[in-house]
């Protein structure tokens, strides 16, 4: 199976669509980024990102800098939070 | 707690569509 192939995202596609439709298209492009990363927890890790600010998704999505940063970010996060469950 | 029913976060999960955001304001 054959993963799907998008064009690189920008301010100008992302204006063009529903708010919803808009985290679609970022978490598309970003969970093979994080599955890249950790396998097992990017759906997670995606859903958690989604909540930050679309400009800065799309700042994230072309810098791994900034992306591993956050995945870190939010890994910390998630493990805190299920260490409280 | 048993730690199988994580509710937060929502999963996304590629080419199905995304729910995560119920509290976005139209």
């Amino acid at each position: 199976r054959e993963p799907a192939v998008y064009e690189p995202l920008s301010a100008s596609m992302l204006a063009a669509a529903l708010p919803h439709e808009q985290k679609q298209m970022i978490g598309e492009r970003l969970y093979p980024l994080i599955s890249a990363l950790h396998t097992q927890l990017a759906g997670k890790i995606t859903g958690m990102l989604l909540e930050i600010d679309n400009s800065e998704l799309l700042l994230m999505l072309e810098s791994p800098e900034s992306l591993n940063a956050k995945v870190q970010e939010a890994l910390e996060v998630l493990q805190e939070h299920q260490a409280t469950e | 707690s048993n730690g199988s029913s994580v509710s937060w976060p929502p999963e996304f999960h590629p080419g199905v569509p995304w729910k995560g955001l119920q509290n976005i304001d139209p």
